[in-house]
């Protein structure tokens, strides 16, 4: 079974939901006039934990399929993925460089992140 | 993803869309959520991209990404992506550009650009319909005065089909998930119809924040891949985003 079956109602009087951290959403200014390398320092330095998170379960994810292989594929991703980033277009190429130092994060896992869309539409 | 473009009465345009990400990608049985999509929500944020102090462009992000998946030109233009999935993927564009072929755009990239440079809805259009990308992808756009609403379906190479919004004849919202629009969904991953079913139940005079953000608070629309709703609306300049929660009984979908 995949699931509930679909006979759900309509919902109504969800909005506005709740003004409590399980629903809102914070804001931060990202500013243009900064060089691209410092644009995200202030918001990743402060969700830096929060980004190591995510790559790590990405990585359990993979461990989990083949142990193996995800040594190998995180090998080549912390030593050579990072020097696709110089290819990459600006500001964008200096803008992950930025996020990578700011973070200390290896520059191939911050790219990795970065092109997620583009490895997961198969 | 779910991305809707509706149209008021009036003629004032919103959109919206449901983010969902994390497919297959570790479910937790004790707690049944996917790994990913919950290490996901916390990092939801707003962003204003702002120059010489004042507001650019507002985008939808996540904590360390760049890229712009749901964003808006305020007064000009609002704009989502919804993934497509084809065997002809980003995986092959990625591939082409190891090799040296950068011709192909990056998605996430393409879209800061056009919330960036774009003067109107018709530059943004023409922008994400021509140029030639490294994965396939839905373009869910809206802009500023009535009629100004599309869904362009992209291969890498091409723009395949561009539905358009057409309130004269009734046709005053657009919805849009993960599959080509003429065609019929996945039948174990069908959200166009309760969602459409819905928006009809809804009504066009009750488009608003409150009736679509309902809209896409109905499971499976909302389902455990959800991370976050955005509600934009353009003359406006507001964008609100809500991270999203479903509770069991729910669609892993």
């Amino acid at each position: 079974r995949l699931g509930p079956p679909q006979k759900e109602e309509c919902v109504t009087g969800k909005y506005p939901p709740p003004q409590t951290a399980e629903y809102q959403v914070p804001k931060y200014v990202v500013n243009l006039d900064l060089p691209a390398a410092d644009r995200w320092t202030h918001i990743v330095k402060e969700r830096a934990k929060s980004i190591v998170n995510l790559l790590q379960k990405f990585k359990d994810f993979v461990k989990a399929l083949d142990a193996k292989l995800a040594e190998k594929i995180f090998d080549y991703v912390d030593h050579n993925l990072g020097n696709l980033t110089n290819t990459l277009p600006q500001p964008y190429a200096d803008e992950i460089k930025g996020i990578a130092k700011a973070t200390e994060i290896p520059l191939g896992e911050v790219l990795l992140y970065n092109i997620f869309y583009e490895i997961f539409t198969v | 993803c779910t991305s809707i473009v509706a149209e008021d009465p009036a003629g004032k345009l919103y959109h919206a869309r449901n983010l969902d990400f994390g497919l297959f990608m570790g479910w937790d049985f004790k707690n049944h959520t996917w790994v990913i999509t919950e290490a996901l929500r916390p990092m939801i944020m707003n962003i204003e991209f702002q120059m010489k102090g004042q507001v650019v462009y507002k985008a939808v992000t996540y904590a360390g990404f760049i890229g712009a998946i749901t964003g808006m030109i305020p007064g000009v233009l609002t704009m989502s992506m919804n993934e497509r999935f084809n065997l002809d993927g980003g995986y092959l564009g990625i591939i082409e550009w190891l090799l040296g072929d950068h011709n192909g755009k990056w998605m996430s990239f393409l879209t800061r650009d056009v919330l960036m440079y774009s003067t109107s809805y018709q530059q943004a259009k023409e922008t994400l319909s021509k140029d030639e990308l490294l994965a396939p992808g839905y373009y869910i756009l809206g802009g500023n005065s009535s009629g100004q609403g599309c869904v362009i379906t992209r291969s890498r190479e091409k723009s395949l089909d561009i539905w358009e919004l057409n309130p004269g004849k009734g046709v005053w919202y657009l919805l849009e998930t993960n599959y080509d629009h003429w065609k019929a969904p996945l039948f174990v991953d069908d959200r166009r119809t309760p969602g459409m079913r819905c928006m009809n139940q809804t009504t066009q005079q009750n488009v608003g924040f409150a009736g679509i953000f309902n809209v896409l608070s109905t499971k499976p629309v909302l389902n455990k891949l959800t991370t976050y709703t955005a509600l934009m609306q353009v003359n406006a300049g507001k964008l609100e985003t809500y991270k999203q929660h479903c509770d069991d009984p729910c669609w892993p979908w």
